[in-house]
């Protein structure tokens, strides 16, 4: 396996860090992110999707908005939804009002997964191979880290049971502070490192540092499946049937 | 640090901080109590950050007056059950001598 990967370099990752607000939508912003990362490997097409989408519509399951809940299920309420909607089109308010505007959203450009798979729980190796492939939303205990600033986190925290979900999109090692998981947050980019934190990797617990290890998930999507029709694959589309009836014609 | 640091020099930092970060308290006597809150978290920092062998550093931010209790409420909202682990897959399942 590579020593370091950042999904930021190699463009699946919306660089603009986003802002959950006074709101538990931890989990909307987690499953988005891994979509977006997961759409941009298959697809080449880096799609900022929408979090008020997931926090208005996905009520079925056992997410509730602003009051909580888990990229898994939302992964389950995009692939039954048929995909989920850009933010440019049902942008963020943060605003829990359970009204879901998706169905007025006119737009064919949606984000399609095939489903979801777990990562062998409690082993950080089987998580390093998945983050190699994709970013990954995982639940960590968050509740020690308002006020982390810079540096690997090697502080307080639940080794069992996580409270915050968020997303790795890479992992590394510094030559002072050890191994680390390279983690996007909802908290805007003047928390942290531009809004990442770095969390201990390879910890002695098979829970990993945070219980970061604990509940680890990611979106499935196969090339064949893909229904985005997204601008530039439209216009090729287009450039090729053009070209083919132009070749008719002659 | 904020041991060395005096009352009002904490309260022009708070006064500060409150610009910086766009917030304005009304209600009577709750930016005194935001305040107490702060220099709590500011004590919190300097202790942490006085330590020679620490890995990370924490720092001031917006969620600087807001109690523990308050934070985890507005901010951390993830739920976790086992029963959504179910799913588990050999994709990325490790083993010895992985490329």
């Amino acid at each position: 396996l590579p020593d370091e990967v950042d999904w930021r370099e190699r463009g699946a990752v919306v660089p603009r860090v986003k802002r959950q607000g006074e709101c538990g939508s931890c989990w909307a912003f987690a499953a988005t992110g891994a979509v977006e990362g997961i759409n941009q490997i298959t697809t080449g097409e880096l799609v900022s999707l929408s979090e008020q989408e997931l926090i208005d519509c996905d009520r079925g399951n056992d997410n509730f908005g602003c009051a909580g809940g888990g990229a898994v299920w939302a992964f389950e309420f995009i692939k039954e939804n048929g995909g989920i909607v850009s933010d440019e089109v049902y942008g963020y308010t943060g605003e829990d009002t359970a009204a879901c505007k998706a169905i007025e959203m006119k737009t064919t450009r949606v984000v399609t997964i095939n489903g979801h798979e777990v990562v062998p729980v409690n082993d950080e190796m089987s998580l390093k191979k998945a983050v190699a492939y994709q970013p990954i939303s995982v639940m960590i205990s968050a509740a020690n880290m308002s006020d982390y600033k810079s540096g690997v986190y090697k502080g307080a925290c639940s080794n069992l049971w996580g409270d915050h979900n968020v997303l790795i999109v890479g992992y590394g090692t510094s030559s002072d502070e050890g191994d680390y998981w390279l983690i996007r947050n909802s908290w805007g980019p003047e928390w942290g490192e531009g809004g990442y934190l770095r969390l201990q990797r390879n910890f002695h617990e098979p829970t990993g540092k945070c219980a970061v290890a604990v509940a680890p998930v990611y979106p499935i999507k196969s090339n064949s499946s893909s229904h985005l029709l997204s601008p530039s694959v439209f216009k090729l589309v287009v450039l090729f049937v053009f070209q083919l009836i132009s070749l008719a014609l002659l | 640090t904020e041991s060395q640091r005096n009352e009002g020099e904490v309260l022009t930092m708070y006064e500060q901080w409150l610009v910086e970060n766009g917030k304005n308290y009304n209600g009577l006597g709750e930016k005194e109590r935001r305040f107490k809150i702060f220099k709590d978290n500011l004590k919190r920092i300097e202790e942490h950050n006085s330590d020679p062998n620490r890995s990370y550093e924490r720092g001031l931010n917006k969620f600087s007056d807001l109690t523990a209790d308050e934070f985890q409420a507005s901010y951390l909202g993830g739920k976790m059950e086992k029963k959504s682990l179910s799913d588990v897959a050999e994709r990325y399942q490790y083993k010895e001598g992985d490329v």
